[in-house]
């Protein structure tokens, strides 16, 4: 379940300007940001079906979308921006590396993403002639 | 080549040219292939391109390129791991055996990949959760058609009977339409036993090396059948499916209906 990408998506697209103030004033990037939230999670249906966190943002989606009076079809938000590249570390592990970071964030672990179920691997193969 | 999908069918193919191996929202893998031997219907891998798509917070897109006789430890941009992002070394390459073999750990996606060149052909073998493989599917864009979940189209298969002994004795079949254009192969019990050497049992990783060294006359493909048994080994998760005994060859669409 990728709920907390749509949820840091949401915020990291939100988070540079205030959202209206009122409901008779819509801000058109904020409902595009609402509207693409909804799609994400939307996406994300299947397999956060039953996930507390999964359930809050779409009933916050509706709710934030009443309060804002944002029209369900409309643009979506352009895409993130990426994240600008880091200064170069002092003693690089090679070339190009980062430096090491033993605090990555929880959502670069797939098994500690996934929870306490436990993911089903599958393998392919491709050799000789 | 020969191929075992995510649903544990074996085929050999033809697959000439670039073929997509894995084209989900996380990752997409390119192989190209090209005659083993001039007017040959059987294919080796020549190139392989592993694009790791940009995973916000983790990952920059990077690059993998390994083409013959350079199988390099590094992404093309030569960094080793993930970018400049918060969980960048969620993404990082070890080199194993210099110029020989790599392993990509790609921990945000839950997979593993290995590259190796034995011989002057290149071997792949991925370890994917489901979920990962599914991608796509969630996503609703595409069509799911590459050649680790859905096998090789029909056409593009090639028909490898049982080889239960000599070309032409009742219990199996030369590959006759690769075989046909080799000049320099082994004799049917000299493959054989070359192959029993590495592969003692007679599953199709060793009719996989049998195939090989009677179209190609090349001893290298035992090792490529070898080390492609030893990555199932490392990499599948159910330890009683590590053998397969009975080849696939069955219409597009059905090995995908079956996950």
């Amino acid at each position: 379940c990728k709920i907390l990408k749509c949820n840091s998506d949401f915020w990291s697209a939100t988070a540079g300007g205030p959202s209206p103030a009122s409901s008779d004033d819509p801000a058109p990037e904020f409902c595009a940001a609402l509207r693409t939230y909804a799609l994400c999670t939307r996406r994300t249906a299947r397999t956060c079906r039953g996930d507390l966190a999964y359930h809050s943002a779409v009933h916050g989606i509706e709710d934030l979308m009443g309060q804002h009076n944002c029209s369900r079809e409309g643009p979506t938000a352009p895409p993130r921006p990426r994240t600008p590249p880091a200064p170069p570390p002092a003693a690089p592990a090679g070339p190009g590396d980062s430096q090491e970071r033993a605090d990555s964030p929880e959502v670069c672990h797939y098994e500690q993403r996934s929870g306490p179920r436990r993911a089903n691997y599958t393998h392919c193969g491709l050799f000789g002639d | 080549p020969h191929l075992r999908t995510f649903t544990d069918r074996f085929q050999t193919c033809k697959v000439q040219g670039a073929w997509p191996l894995i084209d989900n929202n996380y990752l997409n893998v390119q192989v190209t292939n090209t005659p083993v031997l001039p007017g040959s219907a059987a294919t080796a891998t020549s190139k392989l391109t592993i694009i790791f798509k940009n995973f916000p917070e983790c990952v920059d897109q990077k690059v993998y390129q390994a083409e013959m006789d350079e199988l390099p430890a590094a992404f093309a941009d030569g960094s080793r791991n993930g970018g400049d992002q918060h969980g960048a070394n969620s993404l990082r390459i070890t080199e194993k055996v210099s110029g020989r073999h790599v392993e990509i750990q790609a921990r945000y996606i839950g997979t593993t990949i290995v590259v190796r060149q034995v011989g002057r052909y290149l071997t792949f073998a991925v370890r994917m959760p489901e979920e990962v493989v599914r991608a796509e599917e969630e996503q609703g864009g595409g069509q799911g058609l590459y050649l680790c979940l859905r096998g090789c189209p029909r056409s593009q298969q090639i028909d490898v009977q049982p080889l239960g002994g000599p070309p032409g004795a009742a219990a199996g079949s030369a590959p006759a339409p690769a075989a046909a254009a080799a000049p320099d192969t082994f004799p049917y019990e000299t493959a054989a036993a070359k192959c029993k050497e590495r592969l003692p049992v007679e599953d199709l990783y060793y009719q996989a090396c049998v195939f090989d060294l009677l179209t190609t006359g090349d001893a290298n493909f035992t090792l490529a059948a070898y080390y492609a048994l030893e990555d199932v080994k490392m990499l599948h998760s159910d330890k009683d499916k590590l053998h397969l005994y009975d080849r696939t060859q069955e219409a597009p669409g059905r090995a995908a209906a079956a996950m």
